[in-house]
């Protein structure tokens, strides 16, 4: 390994306005990932700002962090992040919690969630005995049951066959129609197309915005 | 939840020949992983049987199914499974431990296994500072690191961009060419023409074949 660091992300600049839905493209490794944690206030960068809704998100606390995560973003995991030891509409209830609603809305509301992607009946399932689109699909749920103003997915239909994913690039139109702001990442060209707009990264670097 | 068990597979009847490519394709949840991880050994039927090589695996009790699945079979899962504790390399080269290959053979062959997959160059990194997309190719390396007669693959290519996706199905055709047998899930209908032949499931039964 050489002595120059190795930069995930490099000189990264970039705008998204409310209601706009970009796609994050690019090769494995290109920092996709990290630039969407970092938007999505799960990781600070070593340098340079972020501001979301014109706020300067470096001056927060990590609890202030918490806050604002949990009332205006919505994450889709590339590896799910299930809670094993939860069933499903209590992984999916789990956003809620700090919203201070009461446990049986919470769950009222996450299975309403889990039948927009097509799993209602699975919801008192726990992660090792759904199929791996199903607990994507449980994640896609999750990330959407607050309604949050903003939707942050990496690869949310990765393990979806065409007919599922369809199914969920559809909901995602819906929550553009609705004037939600959406971060997409994907390697699918054709969920791509969908977006207002493509971003495309390679070696950490923004090397096409259109 | 009704009083009928669920079946994640039903009355499955498949052969496969030495040297085909099988791409076994259908819906999320349609029970394809479940298969899988039958003919891998991990996992037996609540009924029926299965012949590897001829072998009925009924008989074998665990330890002796370890043996056959270590030496006969490489297995790549849709979740990767690596050890986050262990390095790139450690992780490719853990099918050679049961083998009683020396570790810097092992350490050796799993470089050039990582090589063939494009990570020669994060061979030190833990899963945990690589991205979604070379974590899979990782577990494809460890797949493919004991040379298997049989490579079982879950969804090899569900993380990676097309060229990344390319290289990993370019690596199969050549395992291919050079008579291995592969059994591969896929929700990629560009992988799926480059096999033998399609198997596709749904709600656990085989309904096509060819
Ligand atoms: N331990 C379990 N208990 C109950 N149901 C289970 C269990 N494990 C899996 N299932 C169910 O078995 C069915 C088949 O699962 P399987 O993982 O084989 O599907 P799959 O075809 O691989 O799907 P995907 O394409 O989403 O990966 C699913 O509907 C799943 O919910
Ligand atoms: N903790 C870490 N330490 C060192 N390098 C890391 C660490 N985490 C990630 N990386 C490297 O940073 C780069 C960017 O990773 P990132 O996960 O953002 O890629 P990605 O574009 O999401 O890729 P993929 O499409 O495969 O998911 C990768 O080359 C990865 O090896
Ligand atoms: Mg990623
Ligand atoms: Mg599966």
């Amino acid at each position: 390994m050489g002595e120059r660091p190795l930069l995930a992300l490099d000189r990264v600049d970039l705008q998204v306005r409310q209601g706009e839905w970009v796609a994050l493209i690019g090769p494995s490794g290109s920092g996709k990932s990290t630039l969407l944690a970092i938007l999505g206030l799960l990781d600070r960068p070593s340098s340079g700002s972020y501001l979301l809704d014109g706020q300067p998100v470096e001056k927060l606390d990590d609890l202030a962090l918490a806050r604002v995560r949990n009332r205006r973003l919505g994450f889709v995991f590339q590896a799910f992040n299930l809670l094993p030891g939860l069933r499903a509409d209590e992984n999916v209830a789990l956003p809620l919690r700090y919203a201070g609603v009461s446990r049986p809305e919470r769950l009222a509301r996450a299975r309403a969630a889990l039948e927009r992607v097509g799993l209602g009946d699975r919801a008192n399932h726990k992660p090792g005995e759904l199929s791996g689109g199903q607990c994507q699909r449980v994640a896609v749920a999750r990330a959407l049951v607050s309604d949050p103003a903003v939707i942050l997915a990496d690869e949310p239909t990765g393990n979806l066959d065409s007919s599922s994913g369809a199914a969920v690039l559809e909901l995602f139109r819906e929550l553009h129609r609705a004037g939600r702001t959406i971060v997409m990442v994907t390697h699918d060209p054709d969920i791509a197309r969908s977006a207002d707009r493509r971003v495309a990264l390679a070696d950490g670097r923004v090397v096409s915005d259109g």
